[in-house]
């Protein structure tokens, strides 16, 4: 089963 | 003050078309560089950016940077009031409450204003850096719309594979499963009907099918689209917006538990 990634993961906040 | 005048009116009502089903309420930023969006849907899963570069509208003043929260339905009520030949001036003033749109006839018989509320919207920005994606796939905007549909007819989820074969994407669901292979296409009569597939290494990743078909809203706006792909980044589905900037959107990836 996969979950969905989350943006967060990815990009940082500005 | 803000004066940006849109010949091609119908650009931005085909942005929102392609923006509010994502997103609700968004800060639309209004600098020298150009009249930009970024905003995450609810769930923090899926990114739209949106940049229509200051060199693209007929007149565009703005004394300062200036970011306006704006509901996107009802921007969206407003804009569908203007005609598709239409030529659209958005106004604002420093320190006011609302926006104005301006639409105006092709032959200058009738001028409306709309004035719309803005509101405040705590907006998180994320830092989206440039980045090397293992493939990048140019493909007709409707042919990827309509694999897109297809498949979401079978199962929620996409895996897109990118190999020296072509790209592609497949799905299952309860009834069965689904592969759908696109090889790369130059000899088209036309450049926007090709698929060019530039692959520096293989890449295979699950997307959900609902934000994919979402972003395929944006078709209007572009003959093709571009799919870049890296087993580390969200993925981007690009749409070019003619002489004025893009419509990105960024999807993260379904991850193996």
């Amino acid at each position: 089963k996969a979950s969905q990634g989350r943006l967060e993961s990815f990009f940082k906040p500005v | 003050m803000l004066e940006l005048r849109l010949v091609q009116g119908s650009l931005l009502k085909k942005v929102l078309e392609a923006t509010k089903d994502l997103v609700t309420d968004a800060n639309f930023d209004c600098s020298a560089t150009g009249f930009s969006l970024q905003a995450m849907d609810s769930s923090h899963v899926a990114l739209v950016a949106l940049l229509l570069r200051s060199e693209g509208f007929e007149h565009y003043r703005c004394d300062r940077n200036i970011s306006m929260g704006m509901n996107l339905n009802n921007m969206s009520k407003m804009l569908k009031c203007a005609g598709n030949d239409d030529i659209i001036t958005i106004k604002g003033d420093d320190g006011s409450d609302t926006v104005t749109f301006m639409f105006e006839s092709p032959n200058q018989d009738k001028i409306s204003d709309f004035e719309m509320k803005l509101m405040d919207i705590d907006s998180e920005h994320l830092g989206i850096p440039e980045a090397e994606y293992h493939a990048i796939v140019k493909m007709p905007s409707s042919e990827f719309q309509r694999i897109c549909k297809d498949l979401s007819s079978i199962g929620d989820t996409v895996v897109i594979s990118v190999t020296k074969e072509g790209v592609k994407f497949s799905t299952r669901g309860d009834i069965g499963t689904a592969n759908i292979v696109c090889r790369q296409n130059k000899t088209v009569d036309k450049p926007e009907e090709a698929t060019i597939i530039e692959m520096n290494e293989p890449v295979s990743l699950t997307f959900a099918l609902r934000y994919l078909n979402s972003f395929t809203k944006a078709t209007p706006l572009s003959e093709s689209v571009t799919v870049s792909l890296s087993s580390e980044l969200p993925v981007v589905v690009e749409y070019k917006i003619a002489d004025m900037g893009y419509i990105r959107f960024y999807l993260a990836p379904k991850i193996e538990d």
